[in-house]
C-alpha cells in the first residue's frame, strides 16, 4: 500500500511538469491537479493511466459548452481582431474570411492598423488573393475614421460579416487601448451592437503574460473570444486554457500555419490530448 | 513581491529556535514558484534552484536577522551572474561587418533589423529584405529604410541564399560598411525554411548571427533557442516587446540552454526602442 502511494505522488508530480510545460501556469496547475485529487476519490483511480485519463476528462470539461457566436440577425457581423504586437491578427484575419467565404458569406475587410509599416499594403494583398473589399485609407490616418467608413460601407453593401484589423499594441501602454475604445465607440456611433464579437489574438508560444494580456482587453474592451495561434509549433498553447477558464472566454479557433487554410475550429479534446503528448 | 513572500515565510518560522537548512529549502519553493510565473522553463528552474540552494544555505542567511532578504539577494546575484555579468554588445569587424536576422514569426525581426540599422548607422548600412514570403514584408523593410534613408537591397522573384551575391557586391562598390539581412520568420521544427536558413548562412557568411526572441515566449523558449543554435551557432540573442510587463524568464532560460549572450533589447515600436541588455535589469524584472 505505501508502494502504490508513492508511486502517486510521483505520478502528480509528473503531472505537473506537464501541465506547467505546457504553460498552463504553476498556479492553476496547482489548483487543477487539487481537483484531480478530490476526482481521484469518488472515481477510485488505482494506476498512472487511469489517473492520466482522468485528468485528462476534467480538463476537458474546463472548456467546454462555449456560447454561440453573436450574430446579428439584421445586418453585418462585425467581428473586431485584437492582440498584442506580431501574434498573428493581420493573417488570421485573412484566414477568417477564407473560412466566411467557403460558407458563401459575403466578406469584407477593415485595415484598421493605420501605425505599423505596411500593414495595409499587407492586408490588402490578402484581400486581393481572397477576391474581397478592404476599406482603407492612408498610412498614419484615424483608425476609428477607417473603422467608422468600414462599418458604413459593410451596411451599405449588405455583407454579412466585417472583419477589422487594428495595429498591435500592449496591453500596458493605456493611450493605445484608449485608441480601441475610441475605435469601439465609432463602431457603435454606425451600429448599436457592433461589435458584436471581440476577439483577441493569442500566440501559442505565450507563457503566462497571455493572462495579463487577456485581463486587461477583456475589462478595457470587452473582449468575447479568443484565437490561438502558431499551433503547428511546439508549444502547447495552455495559456489560453487558463485564460479561458479564468474569463470565460471560449476559443473560437486554432491557428496552425500561415497559409489561408490554416485555420480550424476550436477542439476540447483535440486540445488537451496534444497537451500531453 | 518574492520579497515580501519569503519574509512571510520566515516570520511565521520566528521563535521556532535557529533556522535550519529545512526551513530554507521550504522559502526555495516560493523562488520555485516566482521562477516558474516569470516563464523560466520547468527544467531550467529545477537546476537553478539546487544551485542557489548550496549557496542559500549558508551562514549569512541562517544567522541573518531578514534571511527573506538575504535569500532574495542570493538569487538576484546568481541570475545576474548567469545572465551574463557584463552587457554584450554587436561586434564589427572592418572592412565589412554581417549581421544576419532570424527566429519565430512575429518575434520582431523586420523593426530590430531596422532598430539595429539606425544604431549602426554611421558604418553606412545596407538592408537587405530576404522574406520572401509574408505579405508586404519587402515592403515593410523598405518603408523603414526610406524612414531613415538608408538602403534596402531585394532582388525580385530570388531565393534569399541566391540574393546575397549582388547584396554584397553593392555593399562593396557602394561603400557600406555594414550589411544586415532580415529573414522570414519560420518554426525551428520546419524542416524546409530551417535548411533555407542554414544555405543563408553559408552564402551570407555573417560576422554576427541574432537570434530575435519575443520577451513573453513561454516554457517553450529552450526548445526554440536550442534548435536555432544547435543549426547556426548563434553568436547572440535579441529580446524584443520589453517594453510590455512580460517577466521575461525566457531570457534565463535561452541564456542558460545555449550559453549564448542576450545582446539586446527591443523596448518599443519606434525605430529608436533598442537598447544594450542589462543583466541586473532583467534579473529584477523576473523575481519581481
Ligand atoms: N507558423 C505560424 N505562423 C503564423 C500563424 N499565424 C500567423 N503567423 C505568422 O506570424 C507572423 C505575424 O503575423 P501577422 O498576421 O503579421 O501578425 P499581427 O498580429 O497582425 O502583427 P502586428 O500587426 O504587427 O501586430 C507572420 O509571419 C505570419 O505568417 C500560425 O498560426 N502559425
Ligand atoms: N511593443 C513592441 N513591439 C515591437 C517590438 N519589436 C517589434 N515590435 C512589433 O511587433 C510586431 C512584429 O514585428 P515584425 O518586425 O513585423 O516581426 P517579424 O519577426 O519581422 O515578423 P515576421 O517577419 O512575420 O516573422 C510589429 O507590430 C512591431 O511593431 C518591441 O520591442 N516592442
Ligand atoms: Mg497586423
Ligand atoms: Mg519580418
Amino acid at each position: 500500500f505505501t508502494r502504490s502511494r508513492k508511486l502517486d505522488e510521483e505520478m502528480f508530480e509528473q503531472l505537473e511538469e506537464i501541465l506547467i510545460e505546457s504553460d498552463i501556469g504553476p498556479r492553476m496547475s496547482g489548483r487543477i491537479l487539487g481537483d484531480l485529487r478530490t476526482a481521484v476519490k469518488t472515481n477510485k483511480v488505482s494506476d498512472s493511466a487511469g489517473l492520466k485519463a482522468l485528468l485528462q476528462a476534467e480538463m476537458i470539461k474546463l472548456l467546454k459548452s462555449p456560447p454561440a457566436w453573436n450574430h446579428n440577425s439584421d445586418g453585418p457581423t462585425i467581428i473586431l481582431i485584437i492582440g498584442i504586437n506580431g501574434v498573428g491578427k493581420t493573417t488570421t484575419i485573412a484566414k477568417l474570411a477564407n473560412h466566411f467565404l467557403k460558407q458563401k458569406k459575403k466578406v469584407l475587410l477593415a485595415a484598421g492598423d493605420t501605425f505599423r509599416a505596411a500593414a495595409i499594403d499587407q492586408l490588402k494583398i490578402w484581400a486581393e488573393r481572397l477576391g474581397v473589399d478592404c476599406i482603407a485609407h492612408q498610412d498614419g490616418s484615424d483608425a476609428a475614421a477607417v473603422c467608422f467608413d468600414a462599418v458604413t460601407a459593410a451596411k451599405a453593401r449588405q455583407v454579412d460579416i466585417l472583419i477589422i484589423d487594428t495595429a498591435g499594441r500592449l496591453h500596458t501602454k493605456a493611450h493605445l487601448v484608449e485608441e480601441l475604445k475610441k475605435i469601439k465607440r465609432s463602431i457603435q456611433k454606425v451600429e448599436e451592437g457592433a461589435p458584436h464579437e471581440t476577439l483577441l489574438v493569442l500566440d501559442a508560444t505565450t507563457g503566462q503574460n497571455g493572462l495579463l494580456q487577456a485581463q486587461v482587453f477583456y475589462r478595457e474592451v470587452d473582449t468575447s473570444g479568443l484565437i490561438l495561434t502558431k499551433m503547428d509549433g511546439t508549444a502547447k498553447g495552455g495559456v489560453a486554457l487558463t485564460v479561458s477558464n479564468e474569463l470565460s472566454l471560449p476559443i473560437r479557433f486554432i491557428g496552425l500555419g500561415e497559409k489561408i487554410d490554416d485555420l480550424t475550429d476550436f477542439n476540447p479534446r483535440e486540445f488537451i490530448t496534444a497537451l500531453f503528448e | 513581491r518574492l520579497g515580501d513572500k519569503l519574509q512571510h515565510v520566515f516570520k511565521k518560522l520566528k521563535g521556532e529556535g535557529a533556522l535550519t537548512e529545512k526551513n530554507v529549502v521550504d522559502a526555495l519553493r516560493e523562488v520555485r514558484l516566482a521562477l516558474l510565473e516569470a516563464d523560466v522553463n520547468f527544467q531550467v528552474v529545477k537546476e537553478f534552484i539546487a544551485r542557489v540552494k548550496e549557496k542559500a544555505i549558508g551562514q549569512e542567511v541562517l544567522r541573518s536577522i531578514s534571511p527573506g532578504q538575504q535569500i532574495v539577494k542570493v538569487v538576484h546575484d546568481e541570475l545576474v551572474v548567469t545572465l551574463g555579468r557584463k552587457t554584450s554588445e554587436i561586434s564589427l569587424t572592418p572592412p565589412m561587418t554581417r549581421i544576419l536576422v532570424c527566429g519565430l514569426q512575429g518575434s520582431g525581426k523586420t523593426t530590430t533589423v531596422a532598430k539595429l540599422a539606425r544604431k549602426l548607422k554611421s558604418e553606412n548600412p545596407l538592408l537587405v529584405a530576404g522574406d520572401i514570403y509574408r505579405p508586404a514584408a519587402v515592403t515593410q523593410l523598405k518603408v523603414l529604410g526610406k524612414q531613415l534613408d538608408i538602403p534596402v537591397f531585394h532582388e525580385p522573384d530570388a531565393k534569399p541564399e541566391k540574393m546575397i551575391r549582388s547584396a554584397v557586391g553593392m555593399a562593396r562598390d557602394n561603400g557600406h560598411k555594414l550589411i544586415i539581412m532580415d529573414t522570414a520568420g519560420r518554426l525551428h521544427v520546419d524542416p524546409d525554411m530551417m535548411a533555407e536558413l542554414t544555405r543563408v548562412k553559408e552564402a551570407f557568411k555573417p560576422t554576427e548571427t541574432l537570434l530575435v526572441a519575443d520577451a513573453m515566449t513561454g516554457q517553450d523558449a529552450v526548445r526554440i533557442a536550442v534548435e536555432f543554435d544547435k543549426l547556426l551557432d548563434v553568436d547572440g540573442i535579441i529580446l524584443t516587446k520589453l517594453d510590455g510587463d512580460a517577466r521575461g524568464g525566457a531570457a534565463l532560460s535561452m541564456r542558460i540552454v545555449t550559453g549564448k549572450p542576450i545582446k539586446m533589447i527591443g523596448v518599443g515600436e519606434k525605430i529608436t526602442d533598442l537598447e544594450v541588455f542589462h543583466p541586473d535589469r532583467i534579473a529584477s524584472r523576473i523575481l519581481d
